[in-house]
């Protein structure tokens, strides 16, 4: 259980290394095993420095930059471990235009790699342009959900109904 | 194993049946706020087992039963229903269907059934949480917790690398 | 002390109701001092009930709903107990449009009539375009901040760059 | 009261000396992730005496200071300086103006100053949180806050009752 442990942190570091260089166009990012020899009681670490700036502890990282790193950790353990759903409700709230799209594009390769069904809950114009389909919940009855198939303009409209 | 469809019944905001196909790559969720995208993404949670009522904002789990509305009545039960595609270790063969579905009624408990007949809310769990190959059925990462988890404290992200490992 | 308490508590209750029902567009929102009978031990409890929706829990409302019911609150006690600045750091981040314009209005409204200075962040294109004034964030040096002045347009267009 | 002038030197990402305008009405505060916005409103809240690191997303109050780009080194030290206009009880009369500065060194704490003059971080604070009169200075609501205000337990939102009234 320990080497399988080791063996998988090892997986999950090497891709989280490359998503993050590819999530923040650059600067870089691991996971460390910290405060314990036995990687079964010792921490996850994330050391993250975003490009161009110093490494400090990962606290100090922005509410987008945030996202990113989780995004990153997120990715890494599905390119290391596939498995077949994932679901996501707003995780793009806080990302820029820039954001947003390296991370439609980085979702969207996950996708195709490893055969990953993603279920994705947005706002984010330009993250339904990446999605395959789109479905609409609309309360047009008050109170009561309902289920809608629709297009990429009426999804843009959804967004500022009441 | 894959996901193919999720049916929901009187969940939370969700009175009437309502059926989403799961199908290949990017499927994007839409709409309002409050029109139900958190509630859609917490049924799922609640079906394949979570015992945690706090975990899908409720402070007792009959809170997801349909409340009513301004125009209808609370109902007195919620259903969902998650219909999956084999392979699944003991249960389902390649290909072949597997459906795990949900009920709570006010004033009674949950049941969970697996193709139909009745099973413990800890068979519905291990068989999404499959440690032993070492596979992962699903991850779901809720509203604001994406951010979160550069926050956490070390120990508990290292528990998310003992459940994928 | 207490009644000075007992008397704040009912005029941030009473721009809390209006507030509420111009945020949400409709639906009631009210507080109420609870579980003790010394408003100065009393929890400050929010009874909320959006447009069409049956009485629930706070707890059970969507994320851009619990943003909304959060601002009424805010503003309430600006318009009760008005002070020189409030600061607004992406309070928006989890609107959709039609709520983003109810809240832009709403806080014009209240720098209008209390006097009140907003410091508003905001990646939000339909709230910066209801500012006075912009200010945008450059890191032209990788690494270092500055403040430079800017239009509605570049502000846009801000967003985009990395 | 009325604030007119936030003034920053090696506060966070702002290196060099920067200088906002606070006017009347609205005024956004724009940029891309990561541009030095909420590290902004932090220098705010920081020149007016918070004492938590941890509310500035800091594990020791030293991590404010500049601490380098990969173009340049640390600093040793973060300066804020915040003007403000009259009146101020017993020490600014209407229309006169006002500054409070808050500097840190490293390896030595912050130090305070009102016009120039030393003070303690207990004087600046209670400039700000001046409760003799019912007045509030100021509401800073931080990135993530503001949801979480319909969360928090009922006794700690009524201690922001306490604090306005
Ligand atoms: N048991 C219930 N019966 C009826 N309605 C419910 C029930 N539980 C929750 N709701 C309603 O569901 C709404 C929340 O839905 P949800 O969180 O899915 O919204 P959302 O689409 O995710 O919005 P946002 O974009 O703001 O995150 C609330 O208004 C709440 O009143
Ligand atoms: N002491 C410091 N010296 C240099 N840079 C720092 C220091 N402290 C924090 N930073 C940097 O400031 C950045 C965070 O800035 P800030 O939180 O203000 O971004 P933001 O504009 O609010 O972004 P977002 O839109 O994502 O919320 C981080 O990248 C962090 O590395
Ligand atoms: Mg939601
Ligand atoms: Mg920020």
């Amino acid at each position: 259980a320990r080497v399988r442990l080791l063996e998988t942190f090892r997986a999950v570091d090497g891709h989280f290394r490359r998503l993050f260089a590819e999530l923040f166009g650059g600067g870089e990012g691991r996971l460390e095993l910290a405060g314990a020899d036995d990687p079964r009681v010792a921490g996850l670490e994330m050391v993250v420095r975003p490009p161009g700036k110093r490494l400090q502890h990962a606290g100090l990282l922005s509410g987008g930059e945030k996202s990113l790193a989780g995004l990153a950790l997120v990715f890494a353990f599905f390119l290391a471990r596939p498995a077949p759903l994932c679901v996501l409700d707003e995780v793009d709230a806080a990302l820029d235009d820039a954001n947003v799209v390296r991370f439609a594009d980085v979702m969207a390769r996950i996708a195709r790699t490893t055969g990953t069904r993603f279920l994705v809950v947005t706002h984010h114009p330009l993250t339904m342009a990446r999605m395959d389909r789109l479905y609409g919940i609309t309360m047009a009855e008050e109170g009561v959900s309902r289920l809608v198939s629709v297009r990429l303009d009426e999804a843009v409209a959804l967004r500022a109904s009441a | 194993m894959k996901f193919t469809r999720l049916a929901l019944s009187g969940f939370k905001s969700f009175a009437d049946p309502t059926e989403l196909a799961i199908l290949d790559g990017l499927t994007g969720i839409v709409g309002p706020n409050g029109c139900g995208k958190s509630n859609l993404v917490e049924a799922l949670r609640w079906v394949m087992g979570e015992g945690s009522a706090r975990q899908l904002r409720a402070s007792g789990m009959e809170e997801v039963i349909f409340a009513g509305s301004r125009w209808r009545p609370p109902f007195d039960a919620a259903e969902v229903a998650l219909q999956l595609e084999g392979p699944v270790e003991g249960l389902a063969g390649p290909g072949e269907e597997l459906v795990i579905a949900r009920r709570v009624v006010r004033g009674e408990g949950s049941v969970y059934r697996i193709n139909g007949r009745e099973a413990r809310a800890r068979d519905v769990r291990t068989l999404f949480a499959d440690a032993s190959s070492g596979a992962r059925s699903a991850a779901i990462i809720g509203q604001g917790a994406i951010a979160a988890l550069v926050d956490v404290r070390p120990d508990e992200r290292r528990r998310l690398l003992e459940e994928a490992a």
